[in-house]
Order: structure tokens, then sequence, then C-alpha cells
């Protein structure tokens, strides 16, 4: 563990704290993708398969758990408690467009050919891209609450503190993994042109529009 | 030698 690590989890913690608070207290979903959300959950439970026979550490183990009791509770205020909030007709992106390059990509590109391999490949290329609907969402509206952009803003956060530590742990451990480094620097960069408005303009104090 | 990454991130 080392402190961009540690940062970058405690930003993702942050961001789903930051999502539910929004949630709870403006009670809607609005300009939140079900997507999006609907494509993390798959992220977390095609990646901790692991945790059935892998065992890391109680900080890895109990993290895991929450992301995916978060992101499952999450879907469900989005798709019972709060439904009348959520316009689908917003929400359009096609997620096959994600799906199947990435299953495509994870049969190609893994660490090894077995099942559990092949799925954490998926869930790392699922997760690079799974912001798409959203980003996408946004786009289409022109415009977000400035609650909705602190929480993109810390997903980001959390995927760019990342890089340094890859960085790190090369040089002090000499590990690197390629197919995490390279979905990791990809899912940075969908990140720059919503930080570029986000620093400019919501830090700013105002609201947050993309150009038209 | 193959080594696979060690999956200790999250």
């Amino acid at each position: 563990m080392n402190l961009f690590r540690l940062l970058g989890d405690l930003a993702h913690l942050a961001s789903i704290f930051i999502l539910l608070h929004k949630i709870q207290t403006t009670r809607s979903c609005r300009g939140i993708s079900f997507k999006t959300q609907a494509l993390y959950v798959l992220v977390f439970l095609t990646r901790y398969v692991d945790l059935f026979f892998h065992w890391v550490s109680l900080y890895n183990f109990v993290m895991k758990i929450f992301f995916i009791a978060s992101s499952c509770y999450i879907l469900y205020l989005m798709k019972y408690r709060f439904r009348p909030t959520h316009d689908p007709s917003l929400d359009t992106f096609k997620i096959e467009y994600l799906l199947g390059p990435c299953f495509v990509l994870a049969l190609i590109f893994n660490y090894h050919f077995e099942l559990a391999e092949v799925l954490w490949a998926f869930s790392i290329y699922l997760e690079a891209v799974a912001i798409f609907p959203q980003l996408f969402m946004l786009q289409r509206t022109g415009e977000a609450e400035a609650i909705t952009t602190h929480y993109l803003a810390a997903l980001g956060v959390y995927r760019a503190l990342y890089i340094p530590n890859w960085i790190y742990r090369y040089f002090t451990e000499g590990v690197v993994d390629p197919i995490a480094v390279v979905a990791g620097i990809v899912q940075t960069g969908l990140y720059l042109d919503f930080f570029y408005v986000y620093f400019t303009k919501v830090l700013q104090g105002q609201k947050f529009e993309l150009p038209a | 030698p193959s080594e696979l990454p060690v999956k200790d991130e999250l």
C-alpha cells in the first residue's frame, strides 16, 4: 500500500458516498446514468470472484464487499425506490457497444486463459469505459447539478491517483500490471474533458454547463 | 518466465 493508492481508494469511496448523498437528499436520481451504475455492478461482480479463493488482506476484503454491496444498493435505489425520477429517454447509450468489445478483448488479452482471469480482464476493460453512458447523458443534457459533478470528479480522481501508484510500485516493487495500467490510463483520459469544465467552472462557483 | 501480476489492487 502506498499513499497514492490509499488516496485513490478513498476517492473511490468518497464518490460512492457523494452519489448516495445526492440521491438521498434530492430524493432523485436525475442526471445519473442507470446504465453506468449497472455496468459498475457487473465490473465488481466479475472482478471480485477471487473473494472466494484469493485472500489479500482485511482491507482488500472489506473494500471489495463494500463496492459490491454499495453498487447493488445504488442500482436498487434507482430501479425501485426513486424509479420515477430516472428518465430512460436521456440514458440512451448502447451498452452492447461496450460489453461486446470488452469481452472480446478479455478473451484475447488476459494473463491466463481461464475463467477467473478472463473475467478479471473483462472487468478491467469494462471499468475503463463504464463511464461512457454517464458522460453521454451529460453531453445530451449539456448541464449537471453540482453534486453530480462532484461525484464524477471523485471517480476521476480515483483513477488518476492509480497512475502515480503504478509508477511508484514500478520503482519500489518492480511490478507492472500492463492490463491494468493501459486500461487505467485510457479510463483516466476519458475524464479529461470533464475535468476541464469541472475545474474551470464548478470549482469557480459556476454552473456545470457544456459549451453549445 | 510468465509470472501473473499479484492482484492486490481494487
